[in-house]
C-alpha cells in the first residue's frame, strides 16, 4: 500500500457515495447514466469474485463489499425507486459494444486462462471504457450539474493515481501488471477532455456545458 | 521484473 494507490481507493469510494448521496438527497436521477452504473455494476461482480476464494487484507474485502453494495443499490435507485426521474431518452450508448469487445479481448490477452483470471480481465477492459455512457449522455445534454461533474471528476483521478501507484510498485517492487496499466491508461486517456472542462470551468464556479 | 498478479489491488 503506498499513498497514491490509498489515495485512488479513497477517489473511487468518494465517487460512488457522490453519485449515491446526489441521487438520495435529490430524489432524482435526471443526467445520470443508468448504463455506465450497470457497466460498474458487472465490473465489480466480475473482479470480486475472488472474495470467496482469496483473501488478501480485511482493507480489501471491506472496501470490495463496499463498491459492490453501494453500486448496486445505486442502480435500484435509478432503475427501481426513482425510475421516473431516470433520463433514459438521453441514455441510449450502446452497451453491447462495450461488453463484447472487452469479453472478446480478455479471452485473447490474459495472465492466464482460467475462469476466475479471464473474468478479471474482462473486468479491467470493460472498466476501461465503462464512463462512455455516462460522458456520451454529458455530450448529447450538452451540459452536466456540478455534483455529477464531481462525481465524474472523482471517478477518472482516480485511475490516475492508480497509475501513480503502478510506477511507484515498479521503482519500489520491481512489480508491473501491463494489463492493468495499459487498460488503466486507456481509461484516463478518456477522461482528458472532461479533465480540461472540469478544471478550467467546474472549479471555477461554472456550471460544465459544452460549446454548442 | 514480476508480472505475477497477486491482486491486492481494487
Amino acid at each position: 500500500m503506498n499513498i497514491f494507490r490509498l489515495l485512488g481507493d479513497f477517489s473511487h469510494l468518494g465517487a460512488i457515495i457522490i453519485l449515491l448521496l446526489k441521487i438520495w438527497k435529490t430524489r432524482s436521477c435526471a443526467g445520470v447514466s443508468g448504463k455506465s452504473v450497470l457497466l460498474y455494476a458487472i465490473v465489480f461482480t466480475c473482479r470480486y469474485l475472488d472474495l470467496f476464494t482469496h483473501f488478501v487484507s480485511l482493507y480489501n474485502s471491506v472496501m470490495k463489499i463496499i463498491y459492490l453494495v453501494s453500486t448496486y443499490f445505486t442502480l435500484f435507485l435509478i432503475y427501481r425507486k426513482f425510475k421516473a426521474t431516470y433520463d433514459r431518452n438521453h441514455d441510449t450508448f450502446r452497451i453491447e459494444f462495450l461488453i463484447l469487445p472487452s469479453a472478446v479481448l480478455a479471452l485473447l490477452w490474459n495472465h492466464e486462462y482460467s475462469v476466475l483470471e479471464i473474468l478479471w480481465t474482462f473486468s479491467i477492459y470493460l472498466e476501461s471504457v465503462a464512463v462512455l455512457p455516462q460522458l456520451f449522455m454529458v455530450s448529447k445534454t450538452g451540459e452536466a450539474e456540478t455534483i455529477t461533474s464531481h462525481y465524474l471528476f472523482a471517478l477518472g483521478i482516480y485511475r490516475f493515481l492508480y497509475i501513480l501507484n503502478w510506477i511507484y510498485r515498479y521503482y519500489t517492487e520491481n512489480f508491473i501488471d501491463w494489463i492493468s496499466v495499459v487498460a488503466g491508461v486507456v481509461q484516463t486517456v478518456l477522461y482528458c477532455d472532461f479533465f480540461y472542462l472540469y478544471i478550467t470551468k467546474v472549479l471555477k464556479g461554472k456550471k460544465l456545458s459544452l460549446p454548442a | 521484473v514480476i508480472t505475477k498478479n497477486e491482486k491486492d489491488e481494487l
